[in-house]
């Protein structure tokens, strides 16, 4: 059965997108079935790996409505192993056309259950914001990742999403847990990146991945390509990072 | 009467709490009378004005709740000339709790209605969301400021942005205008900045502020300290920067 791992922060631009996306490319050249969600009504993630906006097909917009709708949604991507199941504007109406619907929190749930035997790892990229699209991902979800810009607004929403996350475990879904956070966009001549490495190294111990992804100028070239990092600049930092964030998510895998 | 200046986009992290708040302070040492509001759950624009959090007393929440709250949730700051409505975590709440209430669109516009004959300028810092706080915002407002990271993500979302300000034009406020769009953390040295700074110029013209934005470390590290950068670091070039983009809108508002 798949591993279901959401990447959520509600502060804006820390890198849930390029984190999600450049995982699920690493661990699908990793020989893993991985299957990226696209939750978040910008749509960046399904841009980011390559899909045309707007092709007229379903997207997880139905699939929330229709959770039988789940693999007519789900497209292949440039990476073997990769699929997407992408999301588009539409999904921003779900947030009022659910709010009085049956079991409104476990749409996503549902849905990815129809495929979750078909892949080792689903990854789900969710919006800014801690509103049902975030609610209906943690309660799909296994684990949460949460992406950590290394600037101080971001260190701000951490408590604001660590309770959110315990309200969801225990109403919502008792087995999510925090698998754990990583550092974004971490550029270490900076002060400001240091005295919040040191914030977050405090907070979160050894939940902390080794793994920092440093800052890199390719990472926010890439989407202009609709390319993950690997398959945009192999060899930068971006990728290595990326890379090396991917090999502690296996060998967790390994421990549970 | 005040000019009501909404800053709005739905991509996270792309510089509207640091532009509005940033934009109120230059404004105010201009000797004008200026209000701060802080539509985000996040409360960034409150911390980084220097406000305590959660400190009991009515927040903006209360205000859209109840407009006649307004008066007592107004805070000083340190700037002489700069009043704040602030925001906490309870404002997560209304989102759910306006959904059926009469008139929930205008509920931010009544109560600023109390206050909008003490100020010449209020300027509203906006969640990354296109939801109900986003649309109430909007509604209140005569103009929209967009600010623009210069990065591709950022450039994907403002059809989606104008398309929304359009339908709240619409059917909503017939005389909200966008003022203008303001590019952040622009580096000259990198291709991708110059290459959305040129898409930027493209389609929006002379709605472009000349005044950009440049990524200075001293714009992340002032509001760790609850200072806007005029307090903090005043002769930085993010100082220069948004004291530029003062001064362009005060010379608009001349003209009007
Ligand atoms: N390590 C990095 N180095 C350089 N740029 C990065 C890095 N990580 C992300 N970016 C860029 O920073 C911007 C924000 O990242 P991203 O869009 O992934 O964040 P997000 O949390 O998904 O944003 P949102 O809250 O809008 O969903 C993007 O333009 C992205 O290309
Ligand atoms: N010109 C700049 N140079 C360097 N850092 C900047 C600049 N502008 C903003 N920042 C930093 O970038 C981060 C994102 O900016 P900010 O929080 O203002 O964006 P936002 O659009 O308000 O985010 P959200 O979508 O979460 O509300 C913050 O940590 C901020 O301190
Ligand atoms: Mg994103
Ligand atoms: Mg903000």
């Amino acid at each position: 059965m798949a591993e279901i791992i959401a990447f959520a922060n509600q502060k804006g631009g820390v890198g849930k997108t390029t984190t999600a996306v450049n995982l699920a490319a690493c661990l699908a050249v990793s020989e893993r079935r991985v299957l990226l969600v696209d939750m978040d009504p910008q749509a960046n993630a399904s841009s980011g790996s390559g899909l045309e906006r707007e092709d007229g097909r379903p997207c997880v917009y139905e699939c929330l409505l229709d959770p039988s709708q789940v693999r007519e949604a789900i497209h292949p991507t440039q990476i073997e192993g990769l699929d997407i199941l992408p999301s588009s504007m539409r999904l921003v109406g779900a947030e009022v056309e659910l709010v009085a619907a049956l079991g409104r929190e476990y749409r996503l749930k549902k849905a990815l259950a129809q495929v979750a035997a078909d892949y080792e790892y689903i990854l789900i990229d969710c919006p800014p914001s801690l509103s049902l699209l975030t609610v209906n991902t943690l309660c799909a979800a296994d684990g949460v990742i949460i992406p950590i810009q290394a600037e101080y607004y971001a260190l701000e929403g951490l408590s604001q999403l660590l309770n959110t996350i315990e309200l969801v475990r225990e109403s919502l879904n008792p087995q999510l847990v925090v698998r754990g956070v990583v550092l974004t966009m971490y550029d270490s001549r900076l002060n400001l990146c240091n005295m919040v490495r040191k914030e977050v190294e405090d907070h979160f111990g050894d939940r902390m991945y080794s793994s920092i992804i440093r800052r890199n100028v390719k990472l926010g070239e890439a989407p202009s390509h609709g390319k993950p990092i690997l398959l945009y600049d192999a060899g930068s930092p971006g990728s290595q990072n990326y890379i090396a964030l991917a090999q502690e998510i296996l060998d967790e895998s390994v421990q549970t």
